[in-house]
């Protein structure tokens, strides 16, 4: 069985699709295989790791509403031993969809807890609280949080530590929070500085050591349709990314 | 009536407060009467004018459920002229409740679209295409569409294009699009020019001239309850917004 992790935020644009794609990236760099599932309609994370939209044939969408098989879906990408279940604009109408159907908080959690032939399954969620992230609270084991260090982003914090809480009680008592991890921090300006000492003074050891630098190249490299880490292995975002998922793999080995 | 305008984008994290909260600030300082709604249940536009979500009695959620009447659910700001009606987490539950009430796109052009005193209705939308959202679309008049120059925010225009026209033929056949700002334009960095450069190419005159610079001050401001135009009226940021609003008061004229 995988280890199933969900990159979660509400607030928008604060890096979880960077965050999902390169820790992917960096993970698959160091020996594991992983599946990367885009849950945003946006489809951000399929784009980024060059999956085109027009050339996919089933999505998200079909795994939570067509049970199609995940192992069917998933389509390799240029990174080795790294797969994705790309996204589609199908997935806007989930949400809506979602309200309705019969076990609507356990779709996804059906299609990924079953042995599958990865180490690590990890989910980018959509900018919201909504059914669709609630299906990804409900099926991982754990949660990264990436949270960018500015004012606004704090604001929305104790929203998903409730949310957490209430999956935690009645869906998934096992759901806790992997870690989280500050991103665009730019060491110009002293709001990123308040910012990471004030999220440090309330979750503590949850915020991983490594800090995501904020760095032109992790924008770039979408734009290729390739992780930063494949893109520019020497740049300080990539080489951010990589210790991260250095620190992830410790903490997974001492849980 | 006033006139009833929407800053909307689904991409998360490119600037829809920003650009609501100085937009408003800077059409009052012109002499305009302006009311804000918060339709995101992060309340981030409430919290960037200084209103305390533990002050709040009534919210957006109860002008949407409750038919509470908007001008008992402003509240008045320190900007002079400028009121808003505070978002609370009672709107993430909204979405869901949504979808099996009645006249669900309608609820919020009921509210909006009455006599109010006030020059201009700005509504702050959420990072998504959902029925909150779609609410928003239904009732007004014209859509300001906020782009941060990166390559991940060109990919959902044409999905919010396409949303745009299904709500013209089903529900507001006068909605249109107000116009796109570009937002956190980096000079230093190659991607900000080809990003805008694309947007004008397909946008043509929809794009405003005036182009809002990435400026550490716009994200400071929100930390002191304050609008930028208000906390540093002479910084970069500050000034390309008044710039903005002087840019959408003449095609105002215009129509
Ligand atoms: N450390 C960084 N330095 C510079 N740019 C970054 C960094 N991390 C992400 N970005 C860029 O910032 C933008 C927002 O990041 P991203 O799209 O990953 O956030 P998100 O949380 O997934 O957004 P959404 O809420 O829309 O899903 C993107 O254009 C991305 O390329
Ligand atoms: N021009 C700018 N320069 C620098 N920082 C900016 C600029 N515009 C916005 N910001 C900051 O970037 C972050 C994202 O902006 P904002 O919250 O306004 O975007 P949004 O689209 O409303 O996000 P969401 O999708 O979560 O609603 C905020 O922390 C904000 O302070
Ligand atoms: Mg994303
Ligand atoms: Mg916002």
């Amino acid at each position: 069985h995988p280890r199933l992790l969900a990159v979660a935020n509400q607030k928008g644009g604060v890096g979880k699709t960077t965050t999902a794609v390169n820790l992917a990236t960096a993970l698959c760099a160091v020996g594991q295989k992983v599946l990367l599932v885009d849950l945003d309609s946006q489809g951000n994370a399929s784009t980024g790791l060059g999956v085109r939209r027009s050339e996919i044939q089933k999505s998200t969408y079909d795994v939570l509403f067509d049970e199609a098989n995940v192992e069917d879906v998933a389509v390799k990408t240029k990174v080795p031993r790294l797969s994705v279940v790309p996204s589609s604009l199908h997935l806007a109408g989930a949400e809506i969809e979602l309200v309705t159907a019969d076990d609507r908080e356990y779709k996804l959690k059906k299609a990924l807890r079953k042995p599958l032939p990865y180490d690590y399954v990890i989910i980018d969620c959509p900018p919201s609280l909504s059914l669709l992230t609630l299906n990804a609270f409900v099926a991982v084991d754990s949660i990264v949080v990436p949270l960018q260090c500015e004012f606004y982003a704090l604001e929305g914090l104790s929203h998903l530590v409730k949310t957490i809480e209430r999956v935690q009680r009645s869906f998934n008592p096992d759901l806790d929070i992997h870690g989280v991890v500050l991103t665009m921090y730019d060491q110009r300006n002293n709001l990123s500085g308040a910012v990471a000492a004030d999220v440090r003074k309330h979750f503590g050891d949850k915020v991983y050591k490594t800090v995501i630098p904020r760095n032109v190249r992790l924008s770039e490299a979408p734009s290729y349709g390739l992780p930063a880490i494949v893109y520019d292995m020497k740049c300080p975002g990539a080489q951010a990314y990589i210790h991260l998922a250095g620190e992830v793999i410790r903490r997974e080995r001492d849980i």
